[in-house]
């Protein structure tokens, strides 16, 4: 049989950097989460010009480890929410009759070999403040069928900054693998009668270790 | 953009050498966000006496290439002088949208060439 063609130079780095070897050409334009920046910019000794191994801030950087998000991890991923890109408005309700949402997250790009060291959920709502909050819900959601075991329940004090929650240990056990998709219903009740909140934006940052990225040397060092 | 190669044979004394690696060159200027390419650098360069014997502020020799200078400085056909390789590296980052147009910051140890040795 014929030995398959040696990959050409760009190939080759490609899979040198583990990255998938065809990249269908231009994304969709999106603009990138300023959270992505700042920790690319915390990160890249280069961008930053202060030398090998130390920040801006002249900290020193621990190899595979995220510092500002204070985990171990070597690939931060930003995802957005897949489900209805537009949702229709919400008719106001009474409290405790406020819309859920239903939330998908594709995690097919995470390889079995990376560990999730984090997985935090961002939420922007739109939504007159309510002096007494919010209570959020979130539950496990599978296609078509009713809701699943509540993961997690968190008293939401304001809307006026993103709303976080984790999810590893919560969404997935800890010590899995990411699964493949991610698909959750939330639920957003203010503590009083009021008009019910506008789901805006979720996203997902997920950090991982891929223990292949990261060299025993690396690691000994830390 | 590499720093010429120096002649045929890796002329001048072992030191790192200027290598840019420019994303564009490989086509990923759509994908990857930042940065735009890395210093990566690379080493070239003898490791004859006294160059071995790295100077005040370099990488300190290795006594092993020290002794092969030495014995190719006595003997020339034994065995030929160390390597010049690199002996400190820095990690990159690469921030870019991958295939599920996720925006993913991948980081990525011992990219860079910061200083060359003899081995």
């Amino acid at each position: 049989a014929r030995a398959p063609a040696p990959p050409g130079p760009a190939a080759a780095l490609l899979q040198a950097l583990w990255l998938p070897n065809v990249h269908r050409g231009a994304p969709t334009p999106r603009p990138v989460p300023p959270v992505m920046w700042r920790l690319f910019r915390h990160r890249d000794p280069q961008e930053a010009r202060v030398g090998p191994r130390r920040t801006p801030q002249g900290t020193t950087l621990r190899p595979c480890h995220v510092e500002e998000l204070g985990v171990a991890g070597n690939i931060v991923r930003h995802i957005p929410d897949r489900g209805a890109p537009t949702r229709p408005p919400e008719p106001a309700r009474a409290a405790g009759q406020c819309p859920e949402w239903t939330v998908v997250f594709d995690l097919s790009a995470v390889e079995p070999a990376e560990r999730p060291s984090r997985a935090r959920l961002e939420l922007r709502f739109a939504a007159a403040e309510v002096p007494a909050g919010w209570e959020l819900s979130i539950t496990q959601a599978a296609e078509g069928e009713g809701a699943g075991p509540v993961l997690l329940r968190q008293a939401v004090p304001t809307l006026g900054t993103p709303v976080r929650a984790e999810l590893l240990g919560a969404a997935w056990p800890r010590n899995a693998s990411a699964p493949r998709s991610l698909r959750l219903a939330l639920a957003l009740r203010p503590r009083v009668p009021a008009a019910c909140a506008h789901l805006a934006e979720a996203s997902l940052l997920l950090v991982t270790l891929d223990p292949r990225l990261c060299h025993p040397l690396a690691r000994l060092r830390r | 953009e590499a720093e010429p190669a120096v002649g045929g044979s890796p002329g001048g004394t072992c030191r790192t050498r200027r290598l840019y690696v420019s994303f564009r060159e490989v086509g990923w200027h759509r994908w990857v966000i930042a940065p735009r390419g890395f210093l990566a650098n690379y080493c070239q360069g003898q490791c004859a006496l006294p160059a071995t014997l790295s100077g005040p502020g370099g990488t300190p020799p290795l006594n092993h290439a020290v002794l092969r200078a030495l014995m190719h400085a006595a003997a020339p056909g034994a065995g030929g002088l160390p390597c010049c390789v690199p002996a400190r590296l820095s990690p990159i980052s690469v921030l870019f949208f991958d295939n599920s147009d996720n925006v993913v910051l991948r980081h990525y140890e011992d990219m860079v060439v910061d200083e060359c040795g003899c081995r």
